[in-house]
Order: structure tokens, then C-alpha cells, then sequence
């Protein structure tokens, strides 16, 4: 007798309802009001395609067996990052895989915190994609280095979410044709302070080596920055990212093949964070 | 019920008719109930009816059971549904104020994924466990 009453008539919610059912969704959500994304000036976000990805994978992985999204970090030698169980995309991931293929993660430096086997998203309470926050694109410094900055707010986190992994995420076109099939280093740098008329103080979070004609997603782990930058919001200066020949020759970031934020949406560069929920939201009573 | 009306019958001696005295059959029981049978209903909550696709990008709504009545299930291989439900009922008669009737409630509720926009057009990808009603039965 368990069968769904047929009786029951299916009809458009009246006024005080659809605000009662607007309220109650709200109150679940944890939000105060419904967000206004997009009012005039704020840019769109570059990270839909990827987020839907990551939404059809954790609901088949609630319809099906766990889902295996690991990312395989890098100690040293050629562990890849490959993402298995997957479903390849039409962006950037069938490339991404293509890639981590291609190039091994090696690191020149000791990683900051060595990546390992971890199932991310049935883990994750919540994933947050950040839209880049900045404005000019700087690409020469006062040393006649060429770089790119980026910038993410991390003050927007609901309260109580705990960052548990966070990756940078850039795509790579083919590099200009005079890097013939040179290898290129691309490097991300926390800023650790900024000064008016000279470079500021950098801090390497992660490195890759790529061939210049590779085309695909590069990731880069910056969960213990991530980390900082939520305790401390003040020390947030952003990240700096830039390109090398294998002598060591800073290169413009945009000829390295790297697409910036004027880049199509669809391949814009930015950050995502997972989290776990530190504490249980409990409700008000209604 | 029967013990009420014993009572009934001992307070007052004139009225002796037939019916305070018959036990309530089961036919008697299942017509007052009947109006209490098991009634799952589905409600489909719609973000595009509510006016926020906007800013909710997946997904289109989702639905929801809920339930009311008595319902009886199975509780497991030898205690089964019809088992537990005449027990249940049985010494809830003899012992209504202690034993309740049994009754629906939510038994399987599953997670809801909701993707959608911050104000800052920031994409957050929210997991709720235990969100959505799936099935009901006797708790």
C-alpha cells in the first residue's frame, strides 16, 4: 500500500505558497536571500561547464557506486593527475587527460603538500568555483619579468565549510610558433607582499613542465594557500603565474599559449575549492 | 476498545444492546481506519516555477515524497509487513494509550545536489544529505 495516491492533484502553488516554499528552500540553503549573480558589471563566471561536470558526476555517483575522482598527485618522477571514472567533458577535460598523458608532473621544487589519493567529491560537502577578481592584466615587471596575476575572493565561503583541497585551474593553447617544440616551465607563485616600484615577494606553490604545442588544462594545487587565505582574508594578494624556456627566459604568458581571462568563457582561467562541512547548520525551527 | 466498553456495559445496566458488547471485527476497524490508509504522495518543488533559474543552474526542481495514513512494511524476512502491522494493531487495541498504531513515516531519504550562482557570480555545487523523502513506512 505504498504506492503514490493518485488522487493527489498536481496544481500551480498560490502566492503565500511559493514564498513559503522560497523561504523554506532558503533556510536549507543557508542563505539569507536569493543570490543576484550578474547585476550590471560583474562579469560571468568561468567556471559553469566545469561545476556541471562536477555536479553530473556527484549525482550519478549518489545513483550509482562511489565515484572515483582522484587527482594523482605529484611527488616526483611521472605520476600523473589523471582524473578516472570520469566523464570526459566537452571542454577542457578529454584534453586535460590528453595532457596529464603527455606530460609528467615533474616538480623541480619539493611540492608544498604532495597530493595523494583522495575521493575529493563524495567527500566534499561543497565545491565552490571563484570568478578571478582582477581588473588589469599587469604583464611586465619592474624586473623585466612577464607575468600574470590573479586574484579570488574566499570571504564569499558560507560559514562552518572547511577547505579541503583547491586547485588553480588555466588552459594552454599552442604556444607561438617561434617556441618551435621547446619545453616550457609554467610556475604559480603565492604573493606574499606587494611594493610600489619593484617586484613583490613570491612564494612557488606549484610548477609544470610543458611541450609547447600541448593544449589542454593545467591544475595546480593551492590548498595550503587556500587554507591561509581563509584564516587570514588580509594576506589574500593573489597569485602570480608565469612562463620560462627551459633557459630560464621569462616569456609572455599570452605567447606561451596560456588564455587569460579575455579568453573564451569556456576556457577562462580559475580556482576551485572543495570543502567539508566543518560544523552541522542547524535550522531554525519554523 | 474492549476493555472500554466492558466498562460502559458495567456502568450502565439498562442499556443492553447487542452492539456495545460485540467486539469490533476487523471489518469494523478497517472502515473507521479507512479513511487513515497508507497515502504516499509525490511533490515536485520547481526552481523554474519559483522564478529562480536564474540563478540556480541545476537542477530543474526536485521531487519529494511525503506521507501520510498508516501504512504497514516490510521490516524484514520474517517479520514482514502484514506480520507486524496485525501485531502491532493487536496490542495497540489492548493497549492504546501505551502502543500506537502503526503509522507512516519517511524511511529512505536521499541527497540532493544543487548547483548554483553567489551574488558574486561565484558557482557553488552544494551537497544536502537526507534531503529528499523516497519512501515510507511503519517507524
Amino acid at each position: 500500500d505504498n504506492h503514490v495516491h493518485s488522487s493527489f492533484i498536481y496544481r500551480r502553488l498560490r502566492n503565500h505558497e511559493r514564498r513559503e516554499i522560497q523561504r523554506e528552500i532558503l533556510s536549507i540553503l543557508g542563505l539569507p536571500h536569493r543570490p543576484r549573480p550578474f547585476a550590471p558589471g560583474k562579469q560571468a563566471s568561468s567556471a559553469p561547464l566545469f561545476m556541471l561536470d562536477l555536479y553530473n558526476a556527484m549525482t550519478n555517483e549518489e545513483d550509482s557506486e562511489e565515484l572515483e575522482y582522484s587527482l594523482k598527485g605529484s611527488i616526483a618522477g611521472d605520476s600523473r593527475g589523471i582524473r578516472k571514472g570520469y566523464p570526459a567533458s566537452p571542454n577542457g577535460y578529454s584534453q586535460r587527460i590528453q595532457l596529464s598523458r603527455m606530460t609528467p608532473l615533474t616538480t623541480q621544487n619539493p611540492p608544498l603538500a604532495s597530493l595523494h589519493d583522495t575521493n575529493f567529491l563524495s567527500d566534499a560537502d561543497m565545491v565552490m568555483s571563484f570568478v578571478n577578481l582582477v581588473e588589469r592584466d599587469k604583464d611586465f615587471s619592474h624586473q623585466r619579468r612577464h607575468y600574470k596575476e590573479f586574484r579570488f575572493d574566499l570571504t564569499q565561503i558560507p560559514r562552518g565549510e572547511a577547505v579541503t583541497a583547491a586547485e588553480f585551474r588555466i588552459y594552454k593553447d599552442r604556444s607561438n610558433s617561434r617556441f618551435g617544440n621547446e619545453t616550457i616551465q609554467i610556475s604559480i607563485y603565492q604573493i606574499i607582499k606587494d611594493y610600489p616600484n619593484r617586484d613583490a615577494d613570491l612564494f612557488l606553490l606549484d610548477s609544470r613542465k610543458a611541450q609547447a604545442s600541448d593544449v589542454g588544462w593545467f591544475v595546480f594545487d593551492i590548498t595550503a594557500t587556500s587554507n591561509h587565505w581563509v584564516i587570514n582574508p588580509h594576506n589574500n594578494l593573489g597569485l602570480q603565474l608565469c612562463a620560462e624556456t627551459g633557459d630560464g627566459r621569462s616569456i609572455n604568458v599570452k605567447s606561451a599559449g596560456l588564455i587569460g581571462r579575455h579568453g573564451p568563457q569556456s576556457k577562462q582561467p580559475f580556482m576551485v575549492a572543495f570543502f567539508k562541512a566543518s560544523e552541522v547548520l542547524f535550522r531554525s525551527v519554523r | 476498545a474492549a476493555n472500554n466498553k466492558r466498562k460502559n456495559q458495567n456502568r450502565n445496566k439498562s442499556s443492553s444492546h447487542q452492539e456495545s458488547s460485540r467486539m469490533p471485527s476487523v471489518g469494523d476497524y478497517n472502515a473507521s481506519e479507512q479513511k487513515q490508509a497508507c497515502k504516499k504522495h509525490e511533490l515536485y518543488v520547481s526552481f523554474r516555477d519559483l522564478g529562480w533559474q536564474d540563478w540556480i543552474i541545476a537542477p530543474e526542481g526536485y521531487a519529494a515524497f511525503y506521507c501520510d495514513g498508516e501504512c504497514s512494511f516490510p521490516l524484514n524476512a520474517h517479520m514482514n509487513a502484514t506480520n507486524h502491522a496485525i501485531v502491532q494493531t493487536l496490542v495497540h487495541l489492548m493497549f492504546p494509550d501505551h502502543v500506537p498504531k502503526p503509522c507512516c513515516a519517511p524511511t529512505k531519504l536521499n541527497a540532493i545536489s544543487v548547483l548554483y550562482f553567489d551574488d558574486s557570480s561565484n558557482v557553488i555545487l552544494k551537497k544536502y544529505r537526507n534531503m529528499v523523502v523516497r519512501s515510507c513506512g511503519c517507524h
